[in-house]
């Protein structure tokens, strides 16, 4: 289409030569209130490019679903050096087997953005999935040559909501077509928030068992720290606090045993 | 530190030009995260289990990771999480294998394939590249992970 080329990336700058084509630029989903979002598409480098899947990366949060993380320090072709002054090549990039689309959402995420700045106030897992469900059938418009491919979501933390929940709009979406062009297979989730409770009980149960909290700590936490409650007490939260903040030490809590950023 | 250097990157004006990003040319701060996103979130589903049930019940391609060495969403909750699935074992817990290390450890139940990325952390691409592209071709195989 048109705008399929319009969206064509020549090069980068300080891109190293690459086969693959790439293709960034917005998608409207909602345009009273003028909400439009920014996607980066790398297609696959190894052949038959039209012959391998479709894959929808998206990062978490909420609110960090940008293109710094899956697209610039994990998945994607190109890792930034330090100068942010050139990029090189990822060895292990996704888009070895497959042809991967970063979104960057909700807007007002990256370069996503809305021109009703009270959308910025409300935004949640509703309003997200619908828009990013939008998004793909918008984007399969301009990339017909998707339309059916075999199609994974893929995402990493907050993105255990948003994956899912995506999966979820597609799979009623397509209740309604006997041929549904998002042809979903399925998804692959990382580090996932996933329950709550059950994730608040494995987190305070990996602090104590990997050493960060001591004993006191973790016997106050689950006195006082229900988890399923809207609101937490003031004594789970100061039992909480005191643990992240006296016992933790300076670690980088993504990755416990690796330096953490200075 | 490497997400300073996305900063850098995309808050050049060739680069948002060469991306077709920022197209109303003003003075654009880019930035990794949304603080105000974040701090207003408004709705967020208190559990994604009921979600996982219904999806698997569709017969999709399920696969939850999780880096071993992430204290923000760690292993153990992941494992608490899925643990209220109560899913059918199909392939008993094995460790797979990358190159001739140990890459993590997998057990495959019906419906779902839950698998641990040995030393990654939250980003777990990030961490053990290798070992998340082995993780991503056996997902896209839909084969099982590697015994040896």
């Amino acid at each position: 289409t048109k705008q399929q080329k319009l969206d064509r990336i020549s090069a980068l700058p300080g891109q190293p030569p690459v086969s693959f084509a790439q293709f960034s630029g917005y998608v409207t989903v909602n345009k009273e209130h003028g909400r439009a979002l920014f996607y980066w598409f790398t297609e696959a480098s190894s052949n038959p490019a039209e012959k391998k899947p479709l894959v929808l990366w998206l990062n978490g949060g909420p609110g960090c679903s940008s293109v710094a993380y899956g697209a610039s320090e994990e998945i994607g072709p190109f890792r930034i050096n330090k100068t942010g002054s050139s990029i090189y090549l990822n060895k292990y990039s996704w888009n070895r087997e497959a042809n991967i689309l970063f979104l960057e959402s909700p807007a007002g995420v990256g370069f996503s953005y809305t021109n009703t700045s009270s959308d910025l106030l409300d935004s949640g897992d509703e309003r997200t999935a619908q828009d990013a469900l939008i998004f793909l059938i918008r984007w399969m418009s301009r990339f017909p040559q998707y339309k059916y491919r075999d199609f994974y979501i893929a995402g990493e933390s907050y993105a255990g909501h948003y994956v899912p929940q995506l999966a979820k709009k597609i799979h009623d979406y397509n209740k309604g077509s006997s041929h549904p062009i998002i042809n979903l297979k399925g998804f692959i989730v990382g580090n996932a928030v996933t329950d709550n409770y059950y994730d608040s009980i494995g987190t305070v149960t990996f602090w104590w068992s990997h050493s960060m909290i001591s004993d006191r700590s973790y016997k106050s936490i689950l006195k006082y720290c229900s988890f399923n409650a809207e609101k937490s007490s003031q004594q789970c939260d100061d039992s909480m606090s005191y643990a992240m903040n006296f016992e933790f030490g300076d670690i980088d809590q993504y990755s416990i045993y690796t330096p953490s950023c200075t | 530190c490497t997400e300073n250097y996305a900063e850098k990157y995309y808050n050049r004006p060739d680069v948002q030009k060469a991306l077709h990003a920022n197209i109303t040319g003003i003075l654009y701060k880019w930035t990794a995260c949304s603080d105000v996103l974040i701090k207003n979130w408004n709705d967020s589903q208190v559990s994604m289990l009921p979600t996982y049930k219904e999806l698997i019940a569709a017969g999709l391609r399920i696969w939850v990771f999780s880096g071993d060495t992430d204290s923000v969403v760690p292993v153990t909750a992941t494992r608490f999480s899925l643990n209220h699935l109560n899913l059918t074992v199909k392939t008993r817990w094995y460790p797979w294998y990358s190159g001739n290390q140990v890459g993590g450890w997998t057990e495959v139940y019906d419906g779902l394939t839950f698998a641990t990325v040995r030393g990654a952390g939250h980003e777990v691409p990030l961490f053990q590249p290798k070992r998340a592209f082995i993780l991503f071709q056996s997902f896209l195989a839909g084969k099982e992970l590697p015994k040896s």
